[in-house]
């Protein structure tokens, strides 16, 4: 799971 | 979603209302620096790419589908509106793209989480966002007239990527797995690049007078 995987912001 | 990060989406959107209201009350685009808003265009265009292969909430798609439009709008503005083109001021706003968007190329290429078409494009878009304001202060600074509306329009973009900060301070506190260090280093950078304007801004707003810069 990449750390930036959670790209939840705009 | 934390307040910080709403209060923050709400200034970047509030901005961008600013600015529409300004091309479409006064007819004029006097002031405002279409290089930057044709960097901040490529910046959602490379950004939001993702719209086509992740979802993450409906709040998300419609806020990036506004960024979208609304920064295509005010290029249409800009370029092609009878009234409003006449009055770009295309002598002082000489900034080059390329100045900006060829090192944030090449650090995308070679300081990413992966080496990948999209991810080099969304980290392309982090570094670019960072410093797409550029052009416009440069063009502030040499025009010094800057109506009321053009400086709110950059405070409250300023306030947006504070408050940003503000959010990652506390994701990171409450998200263990929330660890975003490239977005927290440009998002730095570009709040660092306000601060003379910040200064600047609160100092006129004090003294009760128009913004003036030295």
């Amino acid at each position: 799971d990449s750390l930036a995987s959670t790209k939840d912001e705009l | 979603m934390n307040l910080f990060r709403l209060a923050g989406d709400m200034s970047h959107l509030f901005s961008i209302v600013l600015i529409l209201l300004k091309i479409y009350t006064s007819k004029s685009c006097a002031g405002l620096s279409m290089k930057t808003q044709e960097l901040y265009t490529l910046v959602f265009v490379t950004r939001y790419l993702d719209l086509f292969y992740s979802y993450v909430s409906l709040y998300n798609t419609v806020m990036k589908l506004i960024f979208l439009a609304s920064s295509f709008g005010i290029l249409w503005y800009m370029r092609y509106h009878k009234q409003v083109k006449q009055t770009y001021d295309r002598e002082q706003d000489t900034f080059r793209h390329y100045i900006l968007v060829v090192p944030c190329a090449v650090l995308a290429l070679i300081v990413n989480n992966e080496l990948s078409v999209t991810e080099v494009l969304w980290t392309f878009s982090i570094y670019l966002e960072a410093v797409a304001i550029l052009p416009q202060l440069v063009l502030l600074q040499r025009t010094k007239n800057v109506d009321n509306l053009t400086g709110q329009y950059i405070f409250f973009l300023g306030a947006y990527r504070a408050l940003y900060i503000l959010n990652w301070i506390y994701r990171y506190w409450t998200e263990p797995k929330y660890r975003q260090y490239l977005v927290w280093a440009a998002g730095l950078v570009q709040t660092g690049l306000y601060a003379d304007f910040f200064y600047y801004y609160l100092k006129s707003w004090q003294a009760g007078e128009k913004l003036r810069l030295p």
